[in-house]
């Protein structure tokens, strides 16, 4: 594992961290898309089922198991905890999400690289995962106010995904035969949505100033 | 158990 790969997990975790503190400590998921956290979850069962089938390494098995466990019960938090609940911007919050899991699910079964169970759900959740941000940003486009932890949670799920990108440019340089045209264009086309966010969050920063996403 | 080179990503 090279240093961009751990950090880019890491940053992950951070992320996940970020956003399980808010909603479990100050209980609030203000500017939180459900739809997105409901993406992810489906995202993970859906890549994850491997952890049936094969094992690479402890730190693989312990890091699926935490990023399934965080994702779902982020969802079960957002949708059934009384005073979490409450705090859910269910108005703004109208992104059409199931609209996003049927044309991934179709590019699954047309551009995949075997015809496999695992591997065309593997496929899907590669493509899903690179459009799952999207409601997540429409709210934070909506949301007035946005408070420092969310916008940390998605600086954090962005500098993870331009980690991984590094990750892959050292990996092909340095492993033989490293070349993964699915992995790496729906992960390039997924740090590329976050190229607008970036820029105005690192506007905000530089003039100290609350973050707010042009309507 | 069979071992994917590409999926040890997470």
């Amino acid at each position: 594992m090279n240093i961009f790969r751990l950090a880019g997990d890491m940053t992950h975790l951070a992320s996940v961290l970020v956003l399980l503190l808010k909603i479990h400590t100050i209980k609030s998921c203000a500017g939180v898309s459900l739809k997105t956290q409901e993406l992810y979850a489906i995202v993970f069962a859906t890549r994850y089922l491997d952890i049936f089938t094969s094992f690479y390494s402890i730190y693989n098995t312990l890091m699926k198991l935490v990023f399934l466990g965080s994702s779902f019960s982020i969802v079960l938090y957002m949708k059934y905890h009384k005073t979490v609940h409450r705090s859910y911007d269910r108005e703004q919050d109208t992104f059409r999400h199931w609209f996003l899991v049927l044309p991934c699910l179709l590019l699954a079964l047309l551009i995949h690289e075997k015809f496999t169970f695992l591997e065309v759900l593997w496929t899907f959740s590669l493509y899903l995962e690179a459009v799952a941000i999207l409601p997540q940003l429409v709210l934070l486009q909506r949301t007035r106010n946005i408070d420092n932890l969310t916008g940390q949670y998605v600086f954090l799920l962005g500098g993870y995904r331009g980690l991984y990108i590094l990750n892959w440019i050292y990996r092909y340089f340095t492993e033989p035969h490293f070349v993964h045209w699915i992995t790496w264009i729906s992960g390039l086309v997924q740090t590329l949505l976050y190229a607008d966010f970036f820029f105005y969050y690192s506007q905000s920063w530089k003039n100290n100033k609350k973050l707010q996403l042009p309507a | 158990l069979n071992k994917s080179y590409k999926k040890d990503e997470l």
